[in-house]
């Protein structure tokens, strides 16, 4: 679970 | 991208679109609490600060210029609009939303993903808007009548966190997601809608207005 998908969402 | 979050978002898009149309065509902002969109003007703008460091998305960056811009034309009509302003319940106002912000930034402070300034702030942010509705939700209890506009947006805005956490369940078992702060956090701030919720679906089943006890 990579740092880059931490702030996919609103 | 799944149907939870997508309709989540929408929902959260619905209730602004929903308070905008009430300001502007009734030209008033009864029952609606100044300090609750003060709080989410300080939210959208701690968390979508990453607009300057993030690449640009489809999706998101719409929506964070779209939150962005609404919050603060919501303050902006309260405040300053000669004829809303008039309309504000100033007197029944009373949540002390100052006392709200310094735990956040406290535990934003200890709990974040990473020490950083946008990740510190990200996660004032997710704290600050699990709690931002209290000041709103206490002018609610002390208004007789609640117009459907205002119930209509209050629950439009809990059906979008809640609708969240379908997201993250989803998120969970389809691509391994495990994200603590903003689970709880959503948890909590949906937990807190969880008496509107019960007196707004009562009021519409009995075809009554709302009113919170």
């Amino acid at each position: 679970v990579g740092e880059k998908k931490f702030h996919d969402e609103l | 991208m799944n149907a939870f979050r997508l309709l989540a978002d929408l929902t959260h898009l619905l209730s602004i679109i929903i308070l905008l149309v009430k300001i502007r065509t009734t030209k008033s902002c009864a029952g609606i609490s100044l300090k609750t969109q003060d709080l989410y003007v300080l939210v959208f703008i701690s968390r979508y600060l990453d607009l300057f460091t993030r690449p640009l998305s489809l999706y998101n960056t719409p929506f964070k210029l779209v939150f962005l811009a609404t919050s603060i034309t919501i303050v902006y009509y309260m405040r300053y609009h000669k004829v809303v302003k008039q309309t504000y319940n100033k007197d029944s106002d009373t949540f002390k939303h100052y006392f709200l912000i310094l735990p956040c930034a406290v535990l934003a402070f200890f709990i974040n993903p990473k020490f950083t300034f946008i990740e510190v702030l990200w996660s004032f942010s997710i704290y600050l808007e699990a709690v931002a509705i209290l000041p709103q939700l206490v002018l609610l209890q002390s208004s007789s009548n609640i117009d459907n506009l205002t119930g209509n947006y209050v629950f439009m805005l809990g059906a979008y966190r809640a609708l969240y956490l379908l997201n993250w369940i989803y998120r969970f078992f389809a691509e391994d997601v495990v994200r603590w702060i903003p689970w709880i956090a959503g948890l909590v701030q949906t937990a807190l809608y969880a008496d509107f919720f019960y007196y707004y679906i009562k009021s519409w089943r009995n075809n009554e207005r709302l009113k919170l006890p």
